[in-house]
């Protein structure tokens, strides 16, 4: 009599878990822009025997973007996964991996994230942060001073705008706005940026050559404005604020 | 009221007692919650 097929793979066993971290690694590794995700929890498994020591599995996987930008060279176990209370995104990826001879290599990939719904973090924690519009013009506005701001603290270097990756409003306990963005260094000094801001060039494509600034605008009841950056081929960045401001 | 006795009597004939303790499996998928659910 022929054997009975193996049991179906639950998508708690090892073996899921083993393809399922596989997948997220290559999911971060391919991925440009944004924040590094992390496994929040594997749906559903399916694996297509193909021969001996052969298989396809098809996996959906549920993620949660974490705090560490793509570009940070902080392992993917390091990073935090972005609280609940701080507007969550979530990404929801199909992969198909081959498995021979108990090697993955990933046929193929489909990824889509989406924050959390406002009215859902609202009616849990009313006073928390919500995620603003990348392309609000009072979050470019934010930015542009932020980084304005750290680049005439730091004359040594300039440092240019790579992308923004995430703005919040929050009312309370102050008016104020945080945002987040990538940067990455120039041949310039901020005295060459002032003469001649469009012949700064970025510097080679090398991780420690980019970094990532946080900063908070005030807007009531008084402005004022906190900026700090981190460039990934240096140690933890300086923390800047406006003259007359506390300083960390 | 004899032929209500008799499927009460088989249902509970097909009641198979749990040993006590027993937890039933988890469903093989959707797996565990590893941080929280949007």
């Amino acid at each position: 009599a022929p054997a009975a097929p193996p049991a179906p793979l639950g998508c708690d066993d090892p073996e899921s878990e083993a393809a399922a971290e596989f997948a997220v690694n290559y999911i971060n590794g391919h991925s440009h822009h944004g924040y590094k995700f992390a496994l929040n929890r594997v749906d559903n498994i399916r694996v297509v025997p193909q021969g001996p020591n052969n298989d396809i599995i098809l996996l959906e996987l549920d993620l949660l973007e974490t705090t560490c930008h793509i570009l940070s060279p902080t392992p993917l176990v390091n990073c935090t996964v972005r609280s609940f209370t701080n507007h969550a995104v979530e990404g929801d990826c199909d992969v198909k991996l081959l498995k021979v001879d108990g090697k993955f290599s990933v046929l193929g990939s489909k990824c889509h994230s989406h924050a959390d719904s406002a009215e859902d973090i609202v009616r849990v924690c009313p006073d928390c942060p919500l995620l603003l519009s990348l392309n609000n013009t009072d979050v470019l506005a934010a930015v542009t001073a932020a980084l304005n701001d750290y680049n005439s603290q730091n004359p040594d270097g300039y440092l240019k705008l790579l992308e923004i990756g995430r703005a919040t409003m929050q009312h309370l306990p102050s008016n104020s706005m945080s945002v987040e963005f990538a940067v990455a260094a120039t041949n310039c000094t901020a005295a060459e940026a002032k003469a001649q801001v469009e012949a700064c060039q970025l510097l080679p494509e090398d991780q420690s050559n980019f970094g990532f600034c946080t900063a908070t605008r005030v807007i009531m009841p008084t402005e004022k404005l906190q900026v700090d950056c981190q460039l990934y081929g240096h140690q933890p960045g300086v923390t800047y604020s406006q003259p007359g401001q506390d300083t960390s | 009221p004899v032929a209500k006795r008799a499927v009460a009597e088989a249902a509970q004939h097909d009641k198979v007692p749990r040993p006590v303790g027993f937890v039933p499996p988890p469903p093989p998928c959707p797996g565990r919650i590893r941080y929280f659910e949007i």
